[in-house]
């Protein structure tokens, strides 16, 4: 592992926190999709069916399984927790998120490593992971304001993306073989939707100023 | 020969 996975992996992990603290501490989850929460859940699901049959390493295992009990424990305070559940901004949270899951779907049959159960899934799970960001980009510019916390989220979770295309960038220098195609461009399609976002992110940052997105 | 291999990555 190299330094740059090792920080996307910090930063994902960071991200979540941010949004458990958020959740937590505020007791509201206003500024945050339900959908894109939900579609990260499925994204680890499908994604970790390895963990029954592949041993990468302690790392890897222990991660996978923060990544799907965290994914799972925000969806479920979103909709099941009593106090948390009333800030969700479910009238602006619209966007229709089973298309995304439909076209992950049908691509990950037509594109994919291996034509097995396994491979499918994880060709699909990468594929919405490129997309599941939607949902929350649409929310946070439709309700203007960016409270501080939401921003840094969603600033962490690009901040992932750009340090895996890093790394990825390494290992083509530093390993001969070279099979991660599938999951290079999807990354590469999921880290460019954020290029707006981090836009108005560094403008607010720089002049010291709150987080606004133009409508 | 294009063997699939365990992802390693998350």
């Amino acid at each position: 592992m190299n330094i740059f996975r090792f920080a996307g992996d910090m930063t994902h992990l960071i991200s979540i926190l941010v949004l458990l603290l958020k959740i937590y501490a505020t007791k509201s989850c206003s500024g945050i999709s339900l959908k894109t929460q939900e579609l990260y859940a499925l994204v680890f699901l499908t994604r970790y069916l390895d963990l029954f049959t592949d041993f990468i390493s302690v790392y890897n295992t222990i991660m996978k399984l923060v990544f799907i009990a965290s994914s799972l424990a925000i969806v479920w305070c979103m909709r099941m927790h009593r106090v948390v559940r009333r800030s969700y901004d479910k009238e602006i949270d619209t966007f229709r998120h089973y298309f995304l899951i439909l076209a992950s779907f049908l691509l990950a049959v037509l594109v994919h490593e291996k034509f097995t159960f396994q491979e499918i899934f994880w060709a699909f799970s990468i594929y919405l992971e490129a997309l599941a960001i939607l949902p929350q980009l649409v929310l946070l510019q439709r309700s203007g304001n960016v409270d501080n916390l939401t921003g840094q989220y969603v600033f962490f979770l690009g901040a992932y993306r750009a340090f895996y295309i890093l790394n990825w960038i390494y290992r083509y220098f530093t390993e001969q073989h070279f099979s991660r195609w599938i999951a290079c461009l999807s990354g590469i399609v999921q880290t460019a939707l954020y290029a707006d976002f981090f836009y108005y992110y560094f403008i607010s940052w720089k002049n010291n100023a709150k987080l606004q997105l133009p409508a | 020969n294009v063997e699939s291999e365990p992802h390693d990555e998350l």
